[in-house]
């Protein structure tokens, strides 16, 4: 059975997509069979990946409305073990067309229930979410076995954490009781602002125990590489945002037991 | 009759809020009357202006659902001329409630409806669009005269402006002819990076006539600001990111052919 993590956070730009993308490419790395699922009508993890939305089909779009099972529209990468669910822009009428089902509980667990027969095929699911609480988010909670939080070190950014932990709570409370917050990630790190010291002790203060001990440090290397459809880790290996994402990877992975 | 900008952009970081933040500021200063509309959950326009989301009411929220007219809703600032109609957390579920009315013109002309009384007391009416293009956007764009759309300097924030103009020629065609493309304004601009200057030259080979004549460069004053509750032109009014903001004011006015 594949552990499921999904990357959320409400605040855009924050690093959502950057985080995911990156975990996955340093897990396959590392020898684990890893499927990105890309859940963002923006499609940015499928174009980090080399793919272009808007052909690809069928995409996540066709697998949530039950037009086509999950396993048609997986596509391997470039890279060994690293396979991905790819999005496209039509994901943004998927909420309309969710919200049309009569039954409540049927609107929120559909990825869940389209996901069940692909987790025995990898070790992890990675799911990259949109900049919101709506309902693809909420699907993606209640597929999910964890929450992993980037959380950018500016002021604005932090403010929206306590919707996000009580969306959490609701998740938690009416459809998926065994959802866990996996740890919160500081991301965009700049070690020359105060703003980022303040904002690191700020986060550390309010989940001392869910904070990966580290910060994902600025770096423009990490922001050129989606332009060459590859992971930052492997665009620029050397850089100290690669370095650190391989440290959250690891944290990630010893955290979960597995060997 | 005011004039009404949209601050709009499914790409979430890309300063949206900042820019509807800063260029309202520097219009109050001048002294024009100017609104500021949050039409966003997670109500950072109304944090940057020092209020605390959880504590107003009415908001937005109540004016979208008629259960409070949009005067009640409407605050003045410690800045003359500057008022603010807040957002606050319960603004998430809007989104459900208009999509349960029946009819469909109805779910996406609530805003300009509401809005309608107030067009006179300001010579401004600005919106800060959440990161999506869903129902609330939507809304805004027909509401709207205008939208003016923030492009950061980054790879990622490129690939979604066909989207955008997609969904803006949508709204043109179904509900609102007369709503133009005020202009797109580049932001967190960092000159020491090949890909900022890369970014800004793609998009002005795709936007020549409506790009604004300038970028708005990355300032960490920028980002310090909302944590001191008041607009970055006020708090650090000298930097570069402010001059330009004023700049960017000046050329909106100039444009509109106001004195
Ligand atoms: N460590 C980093 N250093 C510099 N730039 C980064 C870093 N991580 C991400 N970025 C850049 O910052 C921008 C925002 O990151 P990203 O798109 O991953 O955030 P997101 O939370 O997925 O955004 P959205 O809310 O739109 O989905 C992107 O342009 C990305 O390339
Ligand atoms: N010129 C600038 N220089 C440095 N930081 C900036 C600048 N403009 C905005 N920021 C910071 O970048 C982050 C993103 O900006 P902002 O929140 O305005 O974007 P947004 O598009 O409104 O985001 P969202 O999609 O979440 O609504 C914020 O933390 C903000 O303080
Ligand atoms: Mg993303
Ligand atoms: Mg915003």
């Amino acid at each position: 059975m594949g552990r499921r993590y999904i990357f959320a956070n409400q605040k855009g730009g924050v690093g959502k997509t950057t985080t995911a993308v990156n975990v996955a490419a340093a897990m396959a790395a590392w020898g684990f069979r890893v499927l990105l699922i890309d859940l963002d009508p923006q499609s940015n993890a499928t174009t980090s990946l080399g793919l272009d939305p808007r052909r690809v089909s069928p995409s996540i779009y066709e697998v949530m409305l039950e037009l086509a099972p999950a396993q048609a529209a997986v596509r391997s990468t470039r890279w060994k073990g690293l396979s991905l669910l790819p999005a496209s822009p039509s994901l943004a009428g998927a909420t309309v067309e969710l919200q049309a089902l009569p039954d409540a509980r049927a609107r929120v667990l559909r990825l869940r229930e389209r996901l069940a027969p692909l987790s025995d095929g990898y070790d992890y699911l990675l799911i990259d979410a949109p900049p919101s609480l709506g309902l693809l988010t909420v699907n993606g909670l209640a597929a999910a076995d964890g929450v992993i939080v980037p959380v950018q070190c500016e002021y604005l950014a932090l403010e929206g954490l306590s919707q996000l932990m009580q969306t959490i709570t609701m998740v938690q409370r009416s459809i998926h009781p065994r959802l866990v917050l996996r740890g919160l990630v500081l991301t965009m790190y700049d070690r020359r602002t105060v703003l980022s010291r303040q904002v690191a002790e700020e986060v550390h203060r309010h989940f001392p125990r869910q904070l990966f001990p580290l910060v994902i440090p600025r770096s423009v290397r990490m922001s050129e590489a989606p332009s060459f459809g590859e992971p930052g880790i492997f665009y620029a290996p050397r850089s100290p945002a690669a370095r650190a994402y391989r440290k959250l990877t690891r944290l990630i992975l010893l955290g979960d037991g597995v060997p």
